[in-house]
């Protein structure tokens, strides 16, 4: 739990 | 293998339109590890195949698996699975779980 809190976001691509 | 995801469908999408017309967020290494549908655009070709849905998470593109591959690289694959004229659809192995 601590390490997903410590990954980070994300970006978002559309397709 | 895929197929044994529980709680999975294959969602055959038919290139309907000139875009896909979703947007993804997720992949290896984020908090999101599988990519996950954010936006599905009116009028793309995800939307008018009504079986999409913002929320799924996408487990596989035309029968190769995106576990473990990061953001761009899943990107890329849907992308070139779009664009290839070898198939008029793509097949989306979806669940609706995390």
């Amino acid at each position: 739990r601590e390490k997903r809190l410590t990954l980070p976001p994300s970006e978002i691509t559309l397709l | 293998p895929g197929l044994l995801e529980p709680m999975s469908t294959l969602v055959r999408v038919p290139k309907s339109a000139s875009t896909l017309g979703i947007a993804i967020e997720g992949g290896a290494n984020t908090r999101q590890p599988l990519p996950r549908i954010v936006t599905i655009q009116r009028g793309g070709s995800a939307h008018n195949c009504r079986q999409l849905k913002v929320g799924q998470v996408i487990l596989e593109v035309n029968g190769i698996s995106l576990r473990g591959r990061e953001h761009r690289e899943a990107a890329c694959l849907i992308a070139e699975a779009f664009k290839t004229k070898e198939k008029d659809y793509i097949d989306f192995l979806i669940t609706e779980f995390n």
